[in-house]
């Protein structure tokens, strides 16, 4: 299978809907100037793939939302009217389009809910946070090793990581 | 329970020196060498796993005395083989290249073309263009600053020969 | 002790807004903006210190939310901020430019064009050209295959006007 | 003050002695290919100047002294017979030359010997570690603040340290 393209709304820096296909190419470049929103994006796709909030830099799933306001305590000068007026959005969704090796496409999708609880479908289906995972283990996407994934900064603890942790790491995915 | 992980064990480390050989090797010098050890044979899940890499041309086996760019080559060499046994469609890797100098970010990119094709994706993020302007298509991300988001453009390279200039021009 | 704690703090607090917008600033925009706060009024030094930094055309104040280039440029002003206070002759640092963009890296390098002299000396460990060949002088380290050992060759800058491009060659 | 050279005896991966001068020069870069010995560099000036080898990405004292032969438990066919000949060194040291405001020049040597012990000594002079950081002080070399050296890889941490980790180096310098 491969990532055909992803969809994102309202998550993190990305405000509205941004969406983003990787054609047919088998080998994909992000790139950008500092804080544009290239990490935030590997933080879309660990998140639709079920991967917890703790990992994408956040304490909790409303972190996620994106949040366009000056947060700030006192009264700031910055924020004038016209800002003060665009409320901020209280849910967001990232929709991952993957494309199995027989050539049918699957739409994975996990939303973050005004209340804060989050929701997983697959192709417009509400399914339980398991079925979720069994869909994704069915295509070797492991997401307890996250072997396949590497978050900024983390490159050398894999190769210094203690022999314990070594084992575990094959322990899940054995 | 130890059949399964010892299946993992002997599949990850028959590869692991061929992979770190094939990351480390240039034209003029041989790859370094790598392999695991169980710290405990009898019992293997119940004690850890050794990892051991000496880079090419070097003489010491301590993880801890490797420097910042050797421990990253490492590190891939470790993760291109775990990822072996039960291969996952894609990988995403994060400024990977940090702490490479040109001759290693090189390697990487040869490294991922030559292995990136049908069941295998690399998405990557990285500042460098030497790696970069290897890869088949580009996703830039920049922001807009009037509606304060991020924002996204996509280039496929193969249609340009000379696309690289081009891309890190507008970044500088 | 007091008193010592919040000379340094005062000291401190009052520059670290000019320093970051001084590293941060750039041809179009003005730079980001940074202070100092304690966490206990009553007694500094009981409580911590939060740092707060903007980067240029940002709203967020958390740390935690900067992008790794962010960080890194909010660090290097509080040490820069910091260093003012009781400042020692010489700045050692390694490889400090790893997570910056081009961009930012030039701006370190003016910033320590600017701000090296009689009273402070850098020294920087960098693989980036457009970090090095802003510099007096260069150290080149290699190894020596034969002897086993790390060498070391020096080369005035300032002699060349072309060295940048020779270096980087070389170094490719 | 500034820091006018080094000179480094088996020190890490520099086998033998191995001086750099620095000039006049107030921004010099330090460059080379990955594992060259650039970092091994920076960890000579740290010990030079009293830092403790945990720092130095070392368990030990002992592990500075260069060391050329192959290491390993098992007879390795890699270790030839010219190797074998050759004993590593036992003992190591750095100097450093510090040139201070008014001209004089102080040269700061620190020694590893046989035993593992380490010997501090200005102009020749051996002193006590305590007078030697005395003297250090008196130029603002604050080696417990270490606010002036950043090792690989540290710098995000030096933004991201916790409230009263910032206090504390604060506490230090002042
Ligand atoms: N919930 C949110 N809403 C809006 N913006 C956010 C949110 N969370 C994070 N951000 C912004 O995203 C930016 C960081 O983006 P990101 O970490 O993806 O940058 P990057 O492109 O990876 O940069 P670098 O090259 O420095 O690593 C920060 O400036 C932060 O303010
Ligand atoms: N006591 C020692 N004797 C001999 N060699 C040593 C000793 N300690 C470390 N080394 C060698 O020094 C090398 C690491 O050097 P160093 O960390 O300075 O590299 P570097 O130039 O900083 O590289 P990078 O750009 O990857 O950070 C290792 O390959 C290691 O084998
Ligand atoms: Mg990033
Ligand atoms: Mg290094």
């Amino acid at each position: 299978g491969r990532l055909a393209g992803l969809e994102l709304h309202n998550f993190k820096s990305y405000r509205g809907t941004a969406s983003v296909g990787f054609g047919d190419a088998s080998f994909t470049s992000i790139i950008g100037p500092n804080g544009a929103g290239k990490s935030n994006m590997l933080d879309a796709i660990s998140f639709v793939l079920g991967v917890q909030s703790a990992q994408l830099r956040s304490h909790q799933l409303r972190d996620l939302i994106y949040r366009g306001r000056v947060e700030s305590t006192e009264n700031d000068e910055e924020s004038s009217g016209s800002d003060v007026l665009l409320q901020d959005p209280t849910s967001a969704y990232v929709c991952a389009f993957y494309e199995k090796d027989n050539g049918e496409l699957m739409k994975l999708k996990r939303t973050i809910n005004t209340n804060g609880s989050s929701d997983y479908s697959i192709n417009g289906k509400i399914v339980t946070s398991l079925q979720y995972s069994i869909a994704l283990k069915a295509e070797n996407i492991l997401i307890k090793a996250k072997n396949f994934l590497v978050f900024q900064g983390d490159i050398e603890n894999v190769a210094a990581q203690s022999p314990k942790d070594l084992a575990r790491m094959l322990e899940t995915i054995s | 329970r130890t059949e399964l992980f010892m299946t993992a064990f002997s599949h990850i480390s028959d590869r692991i020196d061929g992979v770190y050989k094939e990351l480390t090797k240039s034209t003029s010098t041989v790859g370094g060498s790598a392999y695991l050890t169980l710290e405990d044979e009898d019992e293997p899940y119940a004690g850890g796993i050794r990892y051991h890499a000496m880079p090419p041309m070097k003489r010491f086996r301590d993880m801890d005395l490797l420097s910042g760019g050797e421990k990253t080559m490492a590190a891939l060499a470790l993760l291109f083989a775990v990822h072996s046994f039960h291969p996952s469609p894609f990988f995403v890797l994060d400024e990977i290249d940090a702490a490479l100098d040109n001759s290693n970010v090189a390697k990487i990119a040869s490294y991922m073309k030559r292995h990136s094709g049908v069941g295998l994706q690399f998405i990557v993020i990285s500042l460098k263009s030497s790696l970069f302007e290897n890869s088949d298509a580009l996703v830039g991300i920049y922001r807009e600053q009037r509606e304060n988001s991020s924002k996204t453009v996509t280039l496929d390279l193969r249609n340009y020969q000379t696309a690289s200039a081009e891309v890190t021009r507008k970044e500088d």
